[in-house]
């Protein structure tokens, strides 16, 4: 999934 | 974003800052893991690698930047310029037992089989578990400067509120990290002591030592 390879998080 | 989210990052932010303020106006770094300061500059370091390759949005890449500066120059107080403060007679945490398990386990579980990905996979485990060379200390030497207990309940509270924050995405987005969200409460759970300590003491006053 590549929303979960984004990793928009700190 | 949403609050917890944000308000996560924030406390994050003020405990990484409430560090280098105590470090900086003390003249020193007594009472603090070194080791456990190098950790989370390995774990900034591995986890932000995607500053070269992936742009989010100008809050992150400022966030990840200041987190990575901040963490370095504490990691330089307390080995290079307040070195003679540095506790390190206190500070015997064997942190192999912490980087080879985490590293195995970043490779064993990760969402994708790649450098890049199992840099962040470990940053994430090694994160959960970083802090566990202060609490070694602080509970080898049986208390905890006023200061170092707001740095420690801040940087648990950082946590707690992500951990928050994945509720409420899992819930508005559907999206969840099976990986950061396990990590995140294993995180959280080995602060929960700490809380109880920081609570019932130092709110009301006393310095934080643990019963003989």
């Amino acid at each position: 999934q590549d929303t979960i390879l984004t990793h928009d998080e700190l | 974003m949403n609050l917890f989210r944000f308000l996560g990052d924030l406390s994050h932010l003020l405990a990484i800052i409430l560090l280098l303020l105590k470090i900086w106006k003390s003249r020193s770094c007594a009472g603090i893991s070194g080791k456990s300061q190098v950790l989370f500059a390995v774990v900034f370091t591995a986890r932000y690698l995607d500053l070269f390759t992936n742009y989010i949005s100008l809050y992150n890449t400022c966030m990840k930047v200041v987190y990575i500066a901040c963490s370095f120059t504490t990691v330089w107080l307390i080995y290079s310029k307040f070195k003679a403060t540095y506790d390190g007679n206190h500070d015997t945490f064997r942190v192999e037992f912490l980087v080879v398990p985490t590293a195995i386990l970043a490779f064993l579980v990760n969402h994708d089989f790649t450098p890049l990905e199992i840099l962040w996979t470990f940053s994430i485990y090694l994160e959960s578990v970083a802090i566990l060379p202060q609490l070694f200390m602080v509970s080898k030497t049986g208390e905890a400067e006023t200061i170092t207990s707001h740095y420690l309940f801040a940087l648990g509270v950082y946590r707690t509120l992500y951990l928050f924050n994945w509720i409420w995405r899992y819930h508005f987005e559907g999206f969840f990290d099976l990986i950061a969200i396990v990590a995140g409460l294993v995180q959280t759970v080995l602060y929960c002591d700490f809380f109880y300590l920081y609570i019932t003491k130092v709110l009301k006053g006393k310095k934080l030592s643990l019963p003989a």
